[in-house]
């Protein structure tokens, strides 16, 4: 944008407009950010271009930014993963995993999808990339009973990092809804500290992504969101109204397919990657 | 909804017949929002919203009693003319076996969608061989195995890790078994991963398919034309497959991808279960879009 000129002219502004839109920040979010940024430079408080992108990455930092605690960050804990389907739960478990194991946790995973073909396989290796234990049940059991098999496990093991893989699900889809607020509720009764859901967000997608967090949000609670596939083109600026509407915290970002793919979520660097 | 907010616009009108320039403008910053809203690509929004516009200030809204639900007609009109006829058959060139090759992004539906095509051109008579071409994500041979015995259709599974001399071998293990046709599922990639697009142009190269199909998310945003048009041109694809429509993602990346690339849209996924491939419907997807 800063390449442009450095003059706020009304092809500035569209390209603004634009930018902020194609980072999926939603049609009208991004309007009210812009007309307020237009209001601001016309009563001279911002001089050029340079001083506009300043404010709105900061802007748009101090709204991801969150000072709630990392559900990871504290152990001892239990972690349900959840999210719809294919956003990146399986391989996000593996990579936490390996590296709150790397950081000293005692790291135990529970195989919670019990439905999808080979999804106990797929969980398997990560495991053992993580060089972490995984406790199974066969193909087809309840999810709950595995939680109840990984929480046993932990207490026998004195583990102190507990993350439970779930099956993709559609929040539309009431019975699997409730079917992972049961696996909760066992989590809840059975692990000797607290109980925690991250929900897995895929940054390709669009505004479903507030409707995403809202309804998990609402049948479970959420304490963290992991934002994955941001090695793409997509930007995950839906994010930003999920942070301004529910408050959970990002706590992770998925920067590609291998097992140390995970970073600290950086609010600066996330807004700079939106109007850079 | 867009009739709705339109309906609102258009109330404040005390004649019938004079809409002002302020009155247009106006329904076609709804228009706009409500398809930014459905997920639809920014450009693709300005073009259309542009095409509406010249017929939002001509006779057929002027002269009409209620412009609002006039405009929702003209929208959903050129909506459905945009996302093309239905054609959701395979054509396949004659050469036996018939060749699918499906390509995506990470986590689309690939290889759920291989194992549905399998599935149904089975009910259509054919004889399909699913071939596994994914050897980098753990696993997923294994899926796709588990898949096709599901389904009692027979998977190839290579030893090698070079996908084209697996799939050039799936292809002599059809012919061996009298399968006649073949469909191939390939790894996730990013249109900026430059290596994993080499190795899907190489493919498609290799194997010269009938048909490669995309499959796109229902859900993803404003990058769908990103992907669509960095594999239209690295890879080149002949038809879309939408996957999770059985979501309530409004879907808008799917108007986005057939408007930008011009490639229809086959197939709609609406579930996990083997048989939840729809043909494509574009008025469904047209209202659906519009909510
Ligand atoms: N490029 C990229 N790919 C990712 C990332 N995270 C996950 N993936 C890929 O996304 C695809 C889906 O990942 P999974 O871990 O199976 O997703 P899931 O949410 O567990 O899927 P379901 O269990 O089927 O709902 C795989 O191909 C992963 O390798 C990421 O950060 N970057
Ligand atoms: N609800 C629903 N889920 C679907 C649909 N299609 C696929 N899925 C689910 O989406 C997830 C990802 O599907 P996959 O077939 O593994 O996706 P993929 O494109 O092969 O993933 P990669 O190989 O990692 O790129 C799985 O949980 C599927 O069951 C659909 O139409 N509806
Ligand atoms: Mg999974
Ligand atoms: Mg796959």
């Amino acid at each position: 944008l800063l390449r442009k000129g450095p003059d706020l002219d009304q092809a500035f502004w569209e390209d603004l407009e634009d930018a902020l839109l194609q980072a999926d920040m939603g049609a009208l979010a991004t309007s009210e950010m812009v007309d307020r940024l237009r209001d601001l430079a016309a009563r001279e408080a911002l001089p050029d271009a340079e001083a506009v992108i300043d404010r709105i990455q900061s802007e748009i930092a101090a709204e991801v930014a969150s000072d709630r605690p990392d559900p990871f960050g504290a152990p001892p804990v239990t972690v349900l993963v959840v999210g719809v389907n294919g956003t990146g739960k399986t391989t996000s478990v593996g990579k936490l995993a390996k590296s709150l194991s790397e950081a000293g946790n005692r790291v135990v995973i529970g195989s919670g999808d019990t439905f999808r073909a080979a999804a106990i396989e797929q969980l398997r290796v990560w495991a053992e990339r993580a060089d972490v234990p995984v406790v199974e049940r066969p193909h087809g059991s309840d999810p709950a009973a595995v939680v109840f098999d990984t929480l046993e496990a932990a207490k026998q093991r004195g583990a102190d990092t507990v993350l439970i893989d779930t099956a993709g699900r559609l929040h539309t889809s009431a019975d699997l809804m409730l079917e992972l607020a049961k696996v909760k509720r066992i989590a809840e009764r059975e692990s000797p500290f607290p109980v925690r859901v991250v929900l897995v967000m895929d940054a390709t997608t669009g505004q479903n992504g507030l409707v995403q967090a809202r309804e998990f949000d609402r049948a479970l609670g959420l304490d963290g969101i992991v934002l994955t596939k941001l090695d793409g083109t997509a930007r995950g600026g839906i994010v930003v109204a999920v942070a301004r509407e529910l408050g959970v915290p990002i706590v992770r970002i998925g920067v590609g397919e291998g097992a140390d793919d995970l970073e600290p979520f950086d609010p600066g660097a996330f807004a700079q990657a939106i109007v850079g | 909804n867009l009739s709705d907010r339109l309906q609102a616009v258009f109330a404040k009108l005390t004649s019938r017949g004079v809409l002002s320039e302020a009155d247009v403008d106006a329904a076609m910053r709804e228009v706009r929002m409500a398809l930014l809203e459905a997920d639809v690509n920014f450009k693709t929004v300005k073009e259309f919203v542009a095409r509406v516009r010249e017929r939002a200030v001509g006779q057929e809204v002027m002269k009409s009693l209620t412009p609002g639900q006039m405009v929702v007609k003209i929208v959903l009109e050129e909506l459905t003319a945009l996302m093309g006829t239905s054609e959701s058959r395979l054509v396949f060139s004659g050469r036996l076996p018939a060749v699918v090759m499906l390509v995506g992004l990470q986590g689309s539906g690939k290889t759920t969608v291989a194992a549905k095509l399998a599935n149904l051109l089975r009910k259509q008579g054919k004889s399909p061989l699913l071939v596994a071409c994914d050897v980098y994500r753990p696993a997923a041979i294994d899926q796709l195995e588990a898949l096709g015995s599901q389904l009692g259709i027979p998977v190839y599974r290579g030893e090698a890790t070079d996908v084209v001399a697996i799939a050039e071998a799936g292809v002599k293990d059809a012919i061996a078994r009298m399968r006649d046709v073949v469909i191939v599922d390939t790894a996730g990639r990013l249109h900026v991963d430059e290596e994993m697009m080499a190795e899907a142009a190489a493919l498609k190269a290799a194997l010269r398919p009938d048909q490669v199909l995309m499959v796109i998310d229902a859900m993803t945003g404003q990058d769908a034309v990103n992907a669509a048009t960095a594999f239209a041109e690295r890879v080149d694809f002949d038809g879309v497959i939408v996957s999770k429509l059985d979501g309530d993602a409004r879907g808008g990346a799917a108007l986005s991808v057939r408007a930008v690339t011009g490639r229809p849209i086959k197939f709609a996924g609406v579930g996990e279960k083997l048989d939840a491939l729809e043909p494509f419907h574009p008025e469904r997807m047209a209202k659906r879009i519009l909510g």
